[in-house]
């Protein structure tokens, strides 16, 4: 799921991220297609990756924090959220139950915060509070493009502060099983909430095709780990911690939810 | 005066237009001012152009489209723009009036426009709506340095196609008395709105100290007219047409409300 407001590039770097156009001018970006009132909408894409085909669905919500008053702008995604775990436990819980039920919950929250440079909106607080106990909650920077290396260290700092301080549970990547993996990933969790630039432009340069953004003082490249945490993202998200955002969202957020529901 | 939500570079764009520190870690930017209300405020500040001393007053809104629910936010602004307009007319209208009048009246509004690449937020929208026959509205495009040119370019023309759509009266540079600065200025007229880059950075590059921003990419000028519009902004701002912002403030906007406050 791909929350955040307009603007700040959630259809570009969803389509970076699936090196797919999930979003184009046939089918435009969830700022493209604000109705009167915000509703939750889905993608179905297919990627492969290492060989293995990853059938994935892109939820995003048009308007949300778009309007001059955003007041209760996250229900429909709490209730979207909700939605997908009662239809589990309603197939869960049947007498006769399928052997692999068809699993819509969603598994990750892309909340994408503007890069303001000073900390979290009151809006990015009260949707985070409020999600955080339902769904796997990793926050990104957006338009890292828009900060200098220390501007960006000190935003990192001030947004963890302030998560701490309001008591959010974000996100945590876990070890992974391999030795080397973890030992190379320790220094990359550190710079979480990951700060990411996306692209719909592949620029030609020398021999290389680079997706980045070309500005008149130069070009700042989506896969360069010097100029965001892209990589490490997509990386993480597809390759190493697929799984164990899947299984968190299984044995955490939908226990919890099936046994508030269940308590009545 | 200075509007937009906070963290689009209003306070460091100030400093840059006037080159002193307006905002600084003793005296901080509204964004680091922000209270429980939403206050207007006031710093005064003196600069010298061409030999000749200015005495400005720097207002801002701390505050400003910064919650969740920013309904009315723009009252307090708009109360203490008719204020200044109200204290003027009753010094005005005295038996024994002053031969100059302390002219606190508002001559110019900078209203900052977030760079979402979209178009207009329905905040700025219902701000422009609601001030553009009270104040002279510039309308600026913060951080520029996050777009491409074609990027920027795109933009302006759809915020231009909006505020036509909404029939916004922004503030129009006029032909200014000298026929060679007339010829020059017309090309310039044409980057409407401007998009703007700020920096408290001064780097030294070989030997010139400039203005910037210091990207692992490529650097960022103020001043560089092919990075933004900050020179051309500051120019007619501070040069060519602060007289003409006085004029039309005290000639068009004044004059508007002292005849519908006299009409009752
Ligand atoms: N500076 C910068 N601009 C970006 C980035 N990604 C997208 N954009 C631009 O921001 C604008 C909005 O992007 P879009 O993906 O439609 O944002 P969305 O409204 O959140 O879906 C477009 O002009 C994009 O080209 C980025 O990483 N950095
Ligand atoms: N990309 C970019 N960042 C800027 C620019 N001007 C200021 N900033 C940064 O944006 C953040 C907020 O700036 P500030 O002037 O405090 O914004 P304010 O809240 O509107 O007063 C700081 O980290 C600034 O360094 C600019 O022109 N471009």
């Amino acid at each position: 799921m791909v929350v955040g407001e307009s603007g700040l590039g959630k259809s570009t770097l969803t389509n970076s991220l699936f090196l797919t156009d999930v979003y184009s001018d046939e089918y435009p970006g969830p700022s493209q297609r604000v109705k009167k009132t915000l509703e939750v909408q889905k993608t179905a894409l297919s990627i492969t990756e290492n060989g293995i085909k990853l059938n994935l669905t892109v939820v995003d919500t048009p308007g949300f924090g778009d309007n001059v008053n955003n007041d209760k702008c996250w229900d429909p995604i709490q209730s979207y959220i909700d939605q997908q775990y009662d239809n589990y436990l309603n197939q869960e819980s049947r007498v006769n139950r399928p052997v692999h039920i068809h699993d819509t919950r969603v598994h990750v929250c892309l909340y994408f915060i503007a890069p303001s440079g000073h900390g979290l909106k009151p809006l990015d607080i009260e949707f985070m509070r409020r999600l955080h106990e339902k769904v796997n909650i990793v926050p990104l920077i957006a338009k890292a493009d828009t900060m200098t290396p220390d501007e960006c260290h000190d935003f990192k700092k001030e947004i963890l502060r302030e998560i701490q301080m309001h008591n959010i549970n974000i996100y945590e990547f876990p070890d992974v099983s391999d030795e080397e993996e973890n030992r190379l990933q320790k220094k990359l969790k550190q710079r979480v909430p990951f700060a990411v630039i996306g692209s719909n432009v592949v620029l030609q340069i020398n021999d290389r095709r680079i997706r980045a953004r070309q500005y008149p003082w130069g070009i700042a490249e989506v896969e360069n780990e010097e100029h965001c945490d892209f990589k490490i993202l997509r990386d993480m998200l597809i390759r190493t911690h697929m799984q164990d955002l899947i299984d968190v969202t299984s044995s955490v957020h939908y226990e919890n939810f099936r046994a508030k529901k269940l308590a009545g």
